[in-house]
């Protein structure tokens, strides 16, 4: 059914204890011990038996408060009832530490690991398109310069040829 | 052995923290 | 029978169980024996008030050990269960459960072996992206040189185009006509000065 509240349990525990105990030493129990002591003030008796009633259960709840407080038992006891709610789906044992923390530290440092993995993929693909285009363009450049290369080369013939005939038309001019 | 065991537990809470933030912060350094 | 050290409960409670309900155990005893101290002086006070009281301190001792230890024993035996109890149902972390700091356990579960694949694939990846990185330095400079070389390239066209440009300014639109057009003119002009030294030589000798 619906989880009891530890921090519930742990009071209705501590009072069934004293329950129980105070059930152990009954009244009964306290005269047959104090017997004389009882047969000559049973009143007395009677106040003092209840006075170490009183004063032992208030001691011990005292302690437990004390406890509750000094390690904030409540706040920690209600956030583990959480973790165990959020948790109660799963069945099978859960992971606890190896006792190889270099072992355990993996799944930590995992989560990180694959980011930047997949930071990394992406930088990578990113400059290789942009390498591609660049690729592209460096040889529509060479294409580029090589043609110009090649009009230049023509033009140049062109002028060397011309300078040849010029040369060999001055010669013939030069003839007296 | 009750402190051994306190002390394993507390690492064990703790130190994968303290390691993540180093891992973290060479990760951020190596990037840049 | 192996101790149970309860370190994933450390992990969680800042303390181990047991030694939170041995704390207990102790506190709790230690009233015990406290009340059980006040009840014999409350006793001993009220035995002085009664007169001819024949019980002494011992007898009163006697039955306080005698209490106590009755007492005790089921204390000890009662506390066992409860310590039996707050260890099976309130300190303790159920098996099935991981607690939040462990979340990364069961969504990465991770070996070293498949850690340290993931860690050679990182590095190798570092790799790719410093040789992307050069390689983009190297395409960056080739573009950078070719874009000199096209304007020189550039240029000498210029250079050439201009040179033709000066032939058109001067009515000839094509180097080589008006090369052999000079040519041309010029072998006139030689004839024409052969016809006239010719002619004075006539005109001297006449």
């Amino acid at each position: 059914g619906t989880a009891v509240s530890r921090v519930k349990l742990l009071d209705t525990m501590v009072d069934t204890f004293l329950q129980k105990l105070i059930a152990a030493g009954s009244y009964q129990r306290f005269t047959d011990c104090y017997k004389h002591f009882h047969q000559l003030q049973p009143e007395m008796t009677q106040r003092i038996y209840d006075k170490f009633v009183t004063q032992l259960q208030a001691s011990i709840r005292e302690e437990i408060s004390e406890i509750k407080e000094e390690g904030n038992l409540e706040t920690v006891l209600m956030s583990l009832d959480k973790i165990v709610e959020d948790g109660k789906k799963r069945k099978e044992p859960a992971w606890r530490p190896s006792g190889t923390p270099e072992k355990d530290l993996c799944s930590v440092l995992a989560p990180y690991f694959l980011q930047q993995r997949d930071t990394l993929r992406r930088h990578v693909q990113k400059q290789e398109a942009k390498n591609q285009e660049l690729a592209e363009a460096v040889l529509a450049g060479r294409r580029q310069v090589e043609e110009l290369q090649r009009q230049v080369q023509a033009r140049q013939q062109a002028w060397q040829a011309l300078h040849r005939e010029r040369r060999e038309l001055a010669a013939v001019l030069k003839e007296p | 052995f009750d402190e051994i065991i306190v002390d394993i537990a507390t690492k064990r809470k703790q130190y994968p923290r303290k390691i993540l933030e180093c891992v973290i912060k060479t990760l951020k350094a190596q990037h840049e | 029978m192996s101790v149970d050290p309860m370190t994933y409960e450390a992990q969680f409670f800042g303390f181990t169980p047991q030694t939170c309900m041995f704390r207990i155990y102790i506190a709790f005893q230690d009233y015990l024996f406290e009340v059980m101290q006040a009840v014999e002086q409350v006793i001993l006070k009220k035995m002085e008030g009664i007169p001819g009281c024949d019980i002494t301190p011992v007898q009163i001792r006697k039955c306080t050990e005698k209490f106590l230890c009755f007492m005790k024993g089921h204390f000890d035996n009662l506390f066992g269960k409860m310590e039996q109890l707050f260890l099976q149902m309130i300190l303790r972390i159920p098996p099935n459960i991981l607690l939040p700091e462990d979340k990364c356990q069961e969504m990465y579960p991770y070996s070293e072996e498949e850690f340290q694949l993931l860690q050679k694939e990182i590095k190798e990846l570092q790799e790719k992206c410093k040789v992307e990185m050069y390689t983009k330095q190297a395409l960056l400079a080739e573009l950078e040189e070719q874009k000199i070389v096209e304007d020189k390239l550039k240029q000498t066209l210029t250079l050439f185009d201009e040179l033709e440009n000066v032939g058109r300014d001067h009515g000839t639109s094509d180097f080589r006509e008006s090369l052999v057009s000079v040519v041309q003119n010029s072998r006139k002009l030689q004839d024409i000065r052969d016809n006239v030294e010719k002619e004075s030589k006539r005109l001297k000798i006449s």
